[in-house]
């Protein structure tokens, strides 16, 4: 007894994890809910949705989530302003641009991701400024 | 031709906190 226990941390693991992550949404492996969004169908993992947005938590985490496997969010975002928060979800990359923060800014206010939502009003204040 | 893409780094956090067990 006495020995020095210690820990080893793999700083990269975790956006290692995101990474395979996002391999597994791009090839359809184990996604368990497929989002309509705008008409536009998109694959993803129920558990990475929960984790990211406030909407999906509150949707996902009872039981009344479990078995939905098709979600259609009528009157909720465009593909345009939703599909960089997904992409975001899996990579911690946000892409914005003057023509599409309007859209994203709506999307991550509809998903309640308010730390996107103050990013994206950070980004279009920057934008207006000479 | 994709537009010029700058990267600004964001420190704080990114998504909520999911609350821990009461």
């Amino acid at each position: 007894e006495g020995a020095l226990g210690y820990v080893r941390e793999f700083t990269r693991h975790s956006s290692d994890v995101l990474s395979n992550l996002n391999e597994l949404r791009l090839r359809g492996i184990l996604t368990d809910v497929t989002l309509l969004v705008g008409g536009q169908p998109l694959r993803a993992h129920k558990a990475v949705l929960i984790a990211c947005s406030g909407f999906f938590y509150s949707i996902f985490r009872g039981r009344a989530g479990v078995g939905v496997d098709v979600l259609s969010l009528p009157g909720g975002p465009e593909a345009r302003g939703f599909a960089p928060l997904l992409d975001f979800m899996y990579t911690s990359r946000l892409r914005l641009s003057p023509a599409t923060a309007p859209a994203v800014l709506a999307a991550a206010t509809y998903l309640q991701m308010e730390h996107v939502v103050q990013a994206c009003h950070r980004f279009i204040q920057a934008s207006y400024e000479p | 031709h994709e537009g010029v893409v700058a990267t600004v780094k964001e420190a704080g956090r990114s998504i909520h906190e999911i609350p821990r067990e009461e």
